[in-house]
């Protein structure tokens, strides 16, 4: 599964 | 996680906390614009829409708790707190911030990620996030003398983005791959934003003067 552009940043 | 976005995150955290002492200390919220903290409520509900269904970590989780109830609390406090909206500045905060609503809705519109609702919400945050001070610097512009609290709080917030900047540039070092051009290209348009804040806050902080915004 592509890892979805998870936002990781506040 | 590197320590450039640990230190943004903690600029900006500090500057949440200059404003609540500055607000509960002095029960007056005279200087600070309600505009700007409206719009900074919604920066962080539209773009922290994630807060329930992906976990990233526990201080991710618990910062953006904390931006999210501090950001509330202030615009509750300058609405309701029978002293404290009584010192607010209305006749001097009167930027059209409706407008930053819907050229920062429309680019997200235009420009995201991923055409689905958070990414067009989340790319709608990092825009108004990135003009959201300027009914505050306008402000500051209006009411001549800056009060120290007040400096401080908008400075540290200047701050932080410029922190972030760091992270960015640090971490297409160590993954060229990581490419975050929507957040890269507005924060630097935020934090060029404060270009002449940050000018004047040096000047008053190397003459040991007042901060005075030339009106």
């Amino acid at each position: 599964r592509v890892e979805q552009a998870m936002h990781d940043e506040l | 996680m590197n320590i450039f976005r640990f230190l943004g995150d903690m600029t900006h955290l500090i500057s949440i906390l200059i404003l609540l002492l500055k607000i509960y200390a002095t029960k007056s919220c005279s200087g600070i614009s309600l505009k700007t903290q409206e719009l900074y409520a919604l920066v962080f509900l539209t773009r922290y829409l994630d807060l329930f269904t992906d976990f990233i970590s526990v201080y991710n989780t618990v910062m953006k708790l904390v931006f999210i109830a501090s950001s509330l609390a202030i615009v509750w406090c300058m609405r309701n707190h029978p002293l404290v909206r009584r010192s607010y500045d209305k006749q001097l905060d009167t930027f059209r911030h409706y407008f930053l609503l819907l050229a920062s809705f429309l680019l997200a519109l235009l420009l995201h990620e991923k055409f689905a609702f958070q990414e067009v919400l989340w790319a709608f945050s990092i825009y108004l996030e990135a003009v959201a001070i300027l009914p505050q610097l306008v402000l500051l512009q209006r009411s001549g003398n800056v009060d120290n609290l007040t400096g401080q709080y908008v400075f540290f917030l200047g701050a932080y983005r410029a922190l972030y900047i760091f992270n960015w540039i640090y971490r297409y070092f160590i993954d060229p791959h990581f490419t975050r051009w929507i957040a890269c290209v507005s924060g630097l348009v935020q934090t060029a934003l404060y270009a002449d804040f940050f000018y004047y806050y040096f000047i008053s902080w190397k003459n040991n003067a007042k901060l005075q915004l030339p009106a």
